[in-house]
């Protein structure tokens, strides 16, 4: 389970203090698929960054997994961020040095996989977003939807028990968009816990949970059918 | 006005040829205002970066006010570029060390613009996109869409004659989307010639005339309303 308690998150420009997360208090089950929108600069992004062991709380606890996160070591954050979560990050952070294919098989390399088993792996969850034709081209030469399906792919190869996705179909055509969330969605039904960013009710209105956030706070918590 | 004929953009990976457009031949008249949509990887990137001299074809006519871009000069198409195009990019290309302030008043910088001037048109058009307390922000201390909104700021300063936007508002929510495009339909209303690429259709219906783009060919160059 995941459990925020009276999350705070200020950051300092300046002589400015910008508080991104004001007293945010969530609690996930294992298995969960959820949807979180609201405006820009509105926090999705922090709170998401928050629960994927990304950034830390100013203030209030963040227990996963019946651990206190705030009491562990980075390198404790960092062992716990690689097991357990996947993230799709808004902006993708691909290698750029990397091809598609080397991009989405490096977290089996990190992790020890044997070459035999990472080619056949890597070559499904490229498949499954459409770009067995690109995995040869580097980030530089491909097109916007086709580098963000390319970090959805990589975010998925360690099967993890969380997925946080950040925006995942911000470059794409309604009908990728479709077939990405069709995915994870998918991966969902097989017990990954998942928790969306996004900008699209469309794509949004899909959860079954929907987290609203507005100026740093949980405007609305829903849970059920829309009609 | 705009002139392309049989524009060809063939990219070489490797072994592999990848045919990005595929003899598109287009005219948009002064003060069009016409959007470009179709599927991740059809080509519509590149078109905008060959009409914003940022990319130049394999082969094929470009025509910009009567004049042969394909046989301009590097610094002359650069002189070009500067003085009629500006440029939302799909990724924004903001200048990390700069703050959005900086970022947009940089091509007034350039153009050798008075301080006093300088620093209340930035103001204004920084006003214009909400961004009037994220000035001293960089970049890395913005949220996605802010960056996205700083980007459009900027393209918008030097008053260009054409003004290419690449998924304007693919990181906004759709409120702070509609106040984006109707900010730059307002341009187009005082003069401006302007091309939106989007993956929204409610961005691109906007349009009077709406094109189509579908693996590197124009499938659709339709202008009139839709019911
Ligand atoms: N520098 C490059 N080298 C090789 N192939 C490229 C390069 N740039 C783009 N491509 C390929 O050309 C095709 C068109 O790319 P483009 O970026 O124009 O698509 P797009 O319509 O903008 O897509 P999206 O909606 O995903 O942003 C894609 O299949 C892409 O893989
Ligand atoms: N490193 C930082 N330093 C200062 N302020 C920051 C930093 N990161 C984010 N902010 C501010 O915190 C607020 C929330 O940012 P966040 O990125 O979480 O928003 P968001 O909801 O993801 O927005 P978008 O939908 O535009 O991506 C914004 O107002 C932003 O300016
Ligand atoms: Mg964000
Ligand atoms: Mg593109």
């Amino acid at each position: 389970i995941i459990l925020l308690q009276h999350i705070h998150r200020i950051f300092t420009v300046g002589d400015q203090e910008v508080h991104a997360l004001d007293d945010v208090s969530l609690e996930i089950a294992y298995g969960e698929y959820l949807s979180i929108m609201g405006p820009s600069g509105s926090g999705k992004s922090t709170l998401l960054n928050i629960l994927g062991l990304l950034d830390t709380p100013t203030s209030g606890r963040y227990i996963l997994d019946g651990r206190d996160i705030t009491t562990l070591s980075p390198d404790e954050q960092a062992s716990t961020r690689r097991e357990k979560v996947g993230f799709v990050f808004q902006f993708f952070q691909l290698i750029p040095r990397l091809t598609a294919e080397q991009n989405v098989e490096l977290p089996l390399v990190l992790a020890g996989t044997p070459p035999g088993e990472r080619k056949k792996r890597t070559w499904k969850v490229l498949k499954a977003v459409g770009l067995e034709n690109r995995m040869g081209h580097r980030p530089d030469q491909l097109s916007g939807g086709q580098r963000q399906r390319v970090a959805i792919a990589r975010s998925t190869i360690m099967q993890p028990g969380v997925l946080l996705a950040d925006e995942p179909t911000g470059n794409l055509d309604r009908h990728s968009g479709i077939e990405v969330i069709e995915l994870l969605e998918e991966l969902n039904r097989q017990g990954i816990t998942l928790i969306v960013v996004t900008h699209d009710p469309e794509i949004g209105n899909r959860a079954l949970r929907r987290i609203r956030l507005v100026d740093g706070r949980i405007s609305c918590d829903h849970t059920g059918r829309i009609d």
